[in-house]
């Protein structure tokens, strides 16, 4: 199972723009 | 059209919407030590993009909670004490739903489009970047 901080850095990353 | 630097200017949408624009955004912001209300932003929008059914959505909602919201951090002195009671309340009673978190990031990105987007316009890491 994630750790709370793995959670929470996906759920931060998967909203980051992509490269242009 | 625009360079992506000119459309910088133009709103905080534009510059958090661009890869760049969001890595120097936070660089500032780690230098004047509020990193988490960006960090809190985006996980506002990837929580929205979550699937329900996913047990592990609810999880999210718990560490979102207690990371910005719970501590008194940063991010919960910027926030109206309804709203946060709102999250604790649907955190505790497992009220999990994609808007839950809608009017705390409306009130952070207020918050940073009125005080840290106009500093950053300003600021010796932006004017170097340009």
């Amino acid at each position: 199972m994630d750790s709370e901080d793995d959670l929470l850095q996906k759920c931060i990353t998967s909203a980051m723009p992509k490269q242009r | 059209p625009d360079s992506p630097l000119v459309r910088w200017t133009k709103s905080l949408h534009f510059l958090l919407g661009d890869q760049d624009g969001a890595h120097l955004f936070r660089t500032f912001l780690e230098r004047e030590n509020c990193v988490d209300t960006l960090d809190f932003w985006f996980a506002c929008n990837g929580f929205r993009q979550m699937d329900l059914k996913d047990s592990k959505t609810a999880r999210v909602a718990k560490v979102i909670f207690k990371r910005y919201i719970e501590n008194n951090s940063i991010v919960a002195k910027q926030m109206k004490p309804a709203t946060k009671t709102f999250i604790r309340d649907s955190v505790k009673k497992q009220q999990i739903d994609s808007a839950m978190f809608d009017q705390a990031q409306t009130e952070i990105q207020s918050n940073m489009e009125e005080n840290a987007y106009q500093m950053f316009l300003t600021s010796d890491i932006y004017l170097e970047y340009v």
